[in-house]
């Protein structure tokens, strides 16, 4: 038993090390995409009739938040009525825009 | 009081910490509503 | 036996390791076809209009939403450089980003509720590299629970 678990454990350790290796591929040609993929960064965009039309925001609110990296939100838990959303930015002005209705 | 603190404006996060932070929002709101019910439910009167 | 029972909790251990690492790879496979997919969308959009939309009616990546009620009273301060911003909702919301919301407009192919159809895994398929794509298979049935290793 000992010799037949220590070989499924090789064999456990490199499929882990297959999967380390597309984890560690797959983010980088993520990063890839928005940074220097021809325009992709240019075309990646949804319009807000993109927003408008997921069906689980037809009746809603929708607020789109485009913030600097590393800005914090901070949500406290709450036990009154109101609930709170504190952003704040370190490297630029965060931009907030009402989507609007259809 | 708890709160919850993410980090926001990078490409391609996870989105488990907005999950967390929907299911307390979600949580909260739920027992207030729930003390809000309780409080105005009628007191059961008194047996002459 | 006091090995084996070793080596037994070494494999659990393990096991979990893969299975966490296969709902991670799982997430970047559905964000580069959702990406991608997006990325092809809108050129196709903007060829056939010959322009690209109008610059208001558009938000680029990274971003996220913030939906609650209609009825939801919101009370937004913001700072002279806007660099803060506190809201305050007399009634619950959702924050959602922007992977959340490619997924819902059915971006990801619906792979990321294991329901795909074959035009739509093709799509998928083409998506992403070749040593991902039994992934992107396996993932039109439901979640990864295989390791492909390719090559060795």
């Amino acid at each position: 038993k000992s010799r037949a678990l220590r070989k499924e454990l090789g064999e456990l350790e490199r499929a882990e090390k297959a999967l380390e290796d597309l984890i560690t591929s797959s983010s980088t040609q993520l990063k890839e995409l928005t940074e220097h993929g021809d325009n992709q960064g240019q075309l990646g965009y949804v319009t807000y009739q993109d927003i408008r039309s997921i069906a689980s925001l037809q009746d809603q609110t929708v607020i789109a938040v485009k913030a600097p990296s590393e800005t914090k939100l901070e949500v406290p838990e709450s036990s009154e009525g109101s609930q709170q959303i504190y952003l704040k930015s370190k490297n630029g002005p965060i931009e907030v825009y009402l989507c609007p209705e259809e | 009081r708890t709160r919850i603190l993410v980090s926001i404006g990078e490409s391609f996060g996870t989105s488990d910490k907005f999950q967390k932070i929907n299911a307390m929002v979600n949580s909260s709101d739920r027992s207030l509503k729930r003390s809000l019910d309780m409080s105005s439910a009628p007191k059961p009167l008194k047996r002459l | 036996a006091q090995e084996c029972q070793n080596l037994e909790v070494e494999r659990q251990r393990r096991l979990e390791r893969i299975k966490q690492k296969q709902s991670q790879l799982q997430e970047l496979i559905l964000q580069q076809i959702a990406f991608k997919n997006l990325v092809q969308r809108n050129r196709q959009t903007e060829q056939q209009a010959n322009r690209p939309p109008p610059p208001n009616s558009l938000i680029h990546l990274p971003f996220i939403i913030i939906n609650t009620s209609k009825k939801t009273v919101i009370d937004c301060s913001i700072s002279n450089d806007k660099f803060e911003y506190l809201f305050n909702f007399d009634n619950m919301f959702e924050i959602h980003d922007d992977i959340e919301v490619l997924k819902r407009m059915g971006m990801a192919c619906g792979l990321e509720v294991g329901k795909c159809s074959p035009e739509d895994l093709k799509v998928a398929r083409s998506l992403v590299p070749k040593a991902l794509e039994p992934y992107v298979t396996e993932m039109a049935q439901g979640p990864i629970s295989n390791v492909y290793i390719t090559g060795g």
